[in-house]
């Protein structure tokens, strides 16, 4: 899976995740990803989310959805991005991972598999990271 | 506020043969998406970018690069949203399209549908002018070897923990 989400001068926001799914699915099956409140959102009342993961866990949990509810109900982006990942892995099983950002801009990232590949850009530099805490940054 | 485009390959047990590439391919989408968010100013236009670079690339399992079903077959699905009025668009079973994630956009901006599934997609791409590309041209061989260890160790779709391609997650 794939996901990027953007937040402009504005302070307008949007979401998009694409996705093959997962090896070995039955013919027919859907995941979470083409779903709203699971493998996406965008509100700029609040804030836009992309999600990666096991998608029937995604699904049951509504991932991006409560993610954004968390953010609703005063929780940062990182700390909402936390706080649901981690709730849905010990609530449904499986792992997920999230990029979310505010409406201010701020940004969260967080995963529960092993790793996943994030990364954005800030003026001259790109920040980065595929290791739990991994944060990095390379000058443009 | 600043304007920025954050992206994420995909979570899994990804195998540090693959973490080098998977870094690049972020690092790219990010650095492109930027680019099109200061020069139009559009947040659509702008994720639209930096995942249309991550479905083309093979290391991502999305577009080219896609893991198989149990028929062998691609099947993709992509979601689109736009936080100033919640339009949304979404596609899924969809095959012979380069980038779902444009023909999710279409269906947000050209039909009063949300969600497009499989034969309708498939026509609705057609009728948006989108080109038809063969299924074969997705398939890449570790997506194949995959399919092929998930069948002989009778895996569960929700392990993560073995070899690269089958910890692949959707």
């Amino acid at each position: 899976t794939v996901g990027a989400i953007a937040v402009d001068i504005s302070g307008h926001l949007a979401s998009a995740t694409s996705t093959g799914g997962i090896t070995g699915k039955m013919k027919g099956r859907i995941g979470d990803t083409p779903l709203l409140g699971c493998g996406g959102y965008a509100d700029d009342d609040i804030g836009a989310v992309s999600t990666t993961g096991h998608g029937e866990s995604i699904m049951r949990y509504n991932l991006a959805q409560r993610i954004l509810s968390a953010m609703n109900n005063g929780q940062s982006a990182q700390e909402a991005t936390k706080s649901c990942c981690e709730g849905m892995t010990a609530r449904v099983g499986n792992s997920a991972g999230a990029i979310t950002l505010s409406k201010d801009g701020s940004v969260g990232v967080f995963f529960t598999s092993k790793r996943m590949a994030w990364a954005y850009q800030l003026g001259n530099e790109i920040h980065y990271g595929i290791d739990a805490g991994q944060h990095l940054i390379m000058k443009v | 506020v600043k304007p920025l485009v954050l992206v994420h390959g995909g979570a899994g047990d990804i195998p540090e043969s693959r973490v080098q590439m998977k870094l690049d391919c972020v690092c790219k989408a990010a650095s492109e998406g930027y680019k099109v968010l200061n020069k139009t100013g559009c947040v659509l236009d702008a994720i639209v970018a930096a995942v249309e670079i991550m479905e083309d690339d093979e290391s991502m399992n999305a577009g080219k690069g896609s893991v198989l079903n149990l028929d062998g077959e691609i099947e993709m699905e992509a979601l689109i949203c736009e936080g100033r009025n919640l339009n949304a668009g979404s596609v899924t079973l969809v095959q012979n399209v380069a980038h779902p994630i444009t023909l999710a956009r279409l269906v947000m901006e050209k039909t009063p549908h949300t969600m497009l599934g499989a034969e309708g997609a498939k026509r609705f791409a057609e009728k948006m002018g989108i080109p038809y590309v063969q299924n074969d041209q997705f398939i890449i061989q570790s997506a194949k070897d995959a399919l092929k260890e998930f069948k002989e160790h009778k895996l569960d779709p929700s392990r993560t923990e073995i070899g690269e391609r089958p910890g692949e997650k959707g």
